[in-house]
């Protein structure tokens, strides 16, 4: 897979750590390195599947993509619970 | 629907929250944050039965502290950065508690170009974790995520309403007065008066009530069915000094006897027929026909509360000329005066009017009351007329305040050394009496009351505090020269004035509705 620039990773695990600190998406990601190819696939699908319902929870475009409007809904003040505890699906907790 | 219930909820709804005392704001003054923190408990206490009371110590339900960075729990905060603070659901331990990043800016009362953080907005939000709520997608709701800053007339948006009666129902209102209060008129008592000790003893006044308390369209009779259509039918008055009723419906028809109608039979009185309207019918009041086919009054088999409005028989004015001496002159009637104090003793309410005093427990009033308060406390001077203030001190001694002194009593014995001047507790010599006295609940605080002023008393010095007195206006709706004051079991503050009384809100510092509520009903269960 192309390398990514330093910039984007590091811009990219910001992200990915505030989905996780949020409860978007999953702590504690295997390393990149041992992935299979469809490992990697099914990784960047639950990124952006994560950054979809963030969109959607803050009331912004649901594109999927990190835009301007979703960089800015970063940055807001906000919070410390998670906005979805993890888990709540698979053991059908009530929300 | 977008609010989120989380799981977890209390099992009860009193709940008890505190501001831990090892962990209070750095920056702010901890009278103001608590009064800010109370202000947004409010917010879902005005939407359900919750209701949220504070108390000094970290085993409350809900205890706030503001914390930095790390603070021994899985949420470190990230100095002043994004997370402003965050709260755990409802349970045992930490559950309930709410935590505030202590380095972020935060604002008691912002405006609009403030930087920083209304503080009021957070707690809101927190305490919605607090009890069991989790964030909710809808732009605008409290539980929103995101900071949205707060405006300044806030109202529970209706997500979140939804969310927290969904958890814990909507706020009980209290039914103040279930049956209308119609004006009885009394003829003038004929009554023939000798000597002042005692006098002939007075027919009962005759009232004309006809509705023996109740609704007019309360139907007496129990026919079943079909509930007339009409309201209840009142003969024509012609009665000058009675102004006329709401005008009857044209089309009902007169019945002078049961006979043409047969399924009526709350006949009560001869109905005037055509022959007879041309003069005028004599006004002649309803006595209530007994209705002998059908169980008139189902009786409930339970004890039933007097105030609620159950079927009652009906006053038959001839037979109640019961031979009843006349209470002596000065001696209050329980239903129709104003009090001199009202104090909670031993979890008992004493209203004191005059030389007599009526004492009121779990199960209603004693009988017997109104009794002579010398009874009580002989400690008092024989020939004093009435008291001006009494309450409960937090050591359980009782003070009585008559005139310029204070009586202290360790329940029924004086104390020694008193009674003491109220100079010495620090008033002013030339004050003549005190109004009302009482330990506040919101902080336990006494307080005195005079005239336009009052004062705080601190118990432990016996004094009161040097930046006193302060103007009445404080203690919102509630004007001066008030009766009494006392603070009731429910924790609130109820201030006397009269025959009425208003009920206050601690945490507004004002009554919670302007108009007055009659004493009698709501706490002599007239």
């Amino acid at each position: 897979a192309p390398l990514r620039s330093r910039y984007e990773h590091r811009a990219h695990s910001h992200v990915r750590s505030y989905l996780e600190t949020f409860g978007y998406l999953r702590k504690g990601h295997p390393e990149v390195g041992n992935l299979q190819i469809g490992d990697v696939q099914a990784h960047e699908d639950d990124f952006k599947i994560a950054i979809k319902t963030l969109q959607e929870f803050g009331g912004i475009p649901v594109t999927g993509e990190i835009d301007e409007a979703t960089a800015n809904l970063l940055k807001q003040k906000r919070c410390g619970r998670p906005d979805r505890e993890i888990g709540d699906e698979e053991n059908g907790r009530r929300r | 629907k977008r609010f989120a219930v989380q799981g977890e909820k209390w099992k009860h709804t009193n709940l008890t929250w505190s501001l831990k005392s090892d962990r209070r704001p750095s920056q702010l003054d901890p009278y103001a944050t608590r009064s800010v923190l109370a202000r947004a408990l409010d917010v879902w206490e005005q939407a359900s039965r919750l209701t949220f009371r504070e108390i000094n110590s970290d085993d409350a339900d809900i205890v706030v502290s503001f914390a930095k960075r790390y603070h021994d729990d899985a949420y470190p905060f990230d100095g002043r950065g994004l997370i402003l603070a965050h709260a755990f659901f409802p349970g045992t331990g930490r559950g309930g508690d709410a935590h505030f990043d202590d380095d972020e800016l935060w604002l008691l009362h912002p405006k609009d170009d403030d930087e920083g953080t209304s503080l009021f907005a957070v707690a809101a939000h927190e305490f919605g974790h607090s009890l069991g709520l989790s964030h909710s997608s809808v732009k605008g709701a409290l539980m929103f995520p995101w900071y949205q800053g707060i405006q300044p007339n806030f109202v529970l948006p209706e997500d979140d309403r939804n969310g927290i009666q969904q958890m814990y129902g909507p706020k009980v209102r209290k039914p103040w007065a279930k049956i209308p209060y119609y004006p009885v008129e009394t003829p003038p008592p004929t009554t023939t008066t000798t000597t002042t000790t005692t006098t002939t003893t007075t027919r009962r006044p005759f009232y004309w009530n006809h509705h023996h308390n109740r609704h007019p369209n309360h139907r007496t009779d129990y026919t079943p069915f079909p509930r007339n259509r009409y309201p209840t039918y009142y003969p024509e008055r012609t009665n000058p000094e009675r102004p006329a009723r709401p005008p009857y419906y044209p089309d009902r028809r007169h019945y002078n006897t049961t006979e043409e109608h047969p399924r009526r039979t709350n006949n009560h009185y001869p109905r005037p027929t055509p022959e007879t309207t041309t003069q005028p019918t004599t006004y002649r009041p309803r006595y209530p026909q007994v209705n002998t086919e059908y169980p008139r009054y189902p009786r409930p088999n339970y004890p039933t509360d007097p105030r609620h409005d159950y079927p009652r028989r009906p006053y038959y004015p001839e037979k109640t000329t019961t031979v009843r001496p006349t209470p002596p002159p000065d001696k209050p009637d329980t239903c129709n005066t104003s009090y001199d104090a009202v104090a909670l003793i031993r979890g008992e309410l004493f209203i004191f009017k005059n030389r007599y005093h009526w004492r009121i427990g779990a199960q209603g009033r004693y009988p017997g009351y109104p009794m002579d308060i010398s009874r009580m406390w002989s400690g008092l001077p024989r020939n004093f007329t009435h008291v001006d203030a009494v309450y409960e001190r937090p050591d359980k001694k009782i003070a009585i305040f008559l005139g310029r002194e204070l009586y202290l009593f360790d329940i029924q014995n004086l104390m020694p050394g008193y009674p003491k001047p109220l100079s010495q507790l620090g008033l002013p010599a030339s004050l003549e009496k005190l109004d009302a006295a009482m330990v506040w609940g919101y902080n336990s605080k006494t307080y005195f009351y005079s005239g336009s002023v009052y004062w705080k008393y601190d118990e432990e010095e016996g004094r009161v505090e040097p930046d006193y007195p302060r103007d009445m206006s404080m203690w919102k709706g509630v004007g001066y020269n008030i009766d009494s004051v006392f603070r009731w079991k429910d924790g609130k503050t109820y201030f006397f004035k009269g025959k009425g009384f208003w009920k206050f809100n601690d945490l507004q510092m004002r009554v919670e509705h302007d108009k007055q509520l009659p004493s009698a009903q709501f706490w002599m269960g007239c």
